[in-house]
């Protein structure tokens, strides 16, 4: 189906997915390792919008079809925010 | 091992000549290993074609400051692949001191080359982009830069695809333009 904007209610593993994404990806922290807690849904809230924002598109906070789409597509695996320990502007200054 | 790795990723700033090995090939693809090495010759070209980089191939690992493989599964990264689809592939910057030079694909990917998107995903514009980030880019959030995270078909023809304008100028901003350098190494060179 072509994407649309309608929203997505997602079921619980779908949720743990959204959240292990953004996290994969550099969206959410991980979970505080003491508590093994996870973040607020407000922070989940938040994730998605940043990652709907790098990516291009409406920052709704909703996973709708589109957001879904994109997460489900192919991809590099490094995340989008809070590269890997070093960033090359990082070393480049030093 | 580690030492002489570490001190290559620390000088692979500042070097012209990068050496780079293709060590592993996925165990089954439509591609020949001779099509990925040429695809692999491409994807550097694209980088070194507007910087002063000159990338040669090397046969011995520790030569080589970018070392191509195709791997399956968990592979002791932190950045494990998950089969056709999803993770297709992963580099690691040059300022990464034990990883520096790995360029990681997902050897279960179907791989293509000048195929519709729908038969696989294309290899060469894979390699473009995690060869980017083995030379110190970070993944762009504009739509038309090789750098966005998301994999959107194939990117052109290895033959004639050249950089955009945003990853142009990141690029020259680490290492240079190519004909800054000529211009500056031509009264050096004149007779």
């Amino acid at each position: 189906p072509t994407p649309s904007s309608a929203p997505v209610t997602p079921t619980e593993d779908e949720s743990t997915q959204l959240v292990d994404w953004l996290m994969k990806y550099g969206y959410l922290p991980p979970p505080d390792p003491s508590t093994g807690q996870l973040q607020a849904w407000t922070a989940v809230t938040n994730a998605v919008k940043s990652m709907q924002r790098f990516a291009g598109l409406k920052d709704s906070g909703v996973v709708d079809e589109e957001t879904m789409a994109l997460m489900n597509s192919p991809r590099c695996s490094l995340p989008d925010q809070g590269e890997p320990s070093q960033s090359p502007a990082n070393s480049k200054a030093r | 091992n580690i030492k002489r790795r570490r001190r290559r990723a620390i000088s692979m700033w500042t070097r012209r000549n990068i050496n780079w090995r293709l060590h592993t090939y996925p165990s089954s693809s439509h591609l020949s290993r001779e099509m990925i090495r040429s695809l692999v010759f491409y994807a550097l070209r694209v980088w070194a074609e507007p910087t002063p980089l000159e990338f040669h191939e090397v046969g011995s690992p520790e030569a080589a400051d970018l070392q191509v493989d195709f791997l399956h599964g968990y592979h002791g990264d932190g950045y494990p692949f998950d089969g056709a689809g999803g993770a297709v592939g992963h580099a690691f910057f040059p300022s990464d001191p034990d990883r520096a030079g790995g360029v990681h694909l997902d050897a279960e990917e179907e791989w293509t080359f000048r195929q519709p998107a729908s038969e696989g995903t294309d290899l060469f514009t894979v390699l473009v982009h995690e060869f980017g980030h083995a030379l110190g880019l970070s993944h762009s959030s504009s739509r038309h830069s090789v750098m966005r995270p998301y994999y959107q078909g194939p990117a052109g023809d290895p033959l004639h695809y050249s950089l955009g304008a945003q990853d142009l100028e990141t690029i020259t901003q680490l290492y240079g333009k190519r004909n800054q350098l000529l211009a500056t190494e031509a009264p050096h060179r004149a007779p």
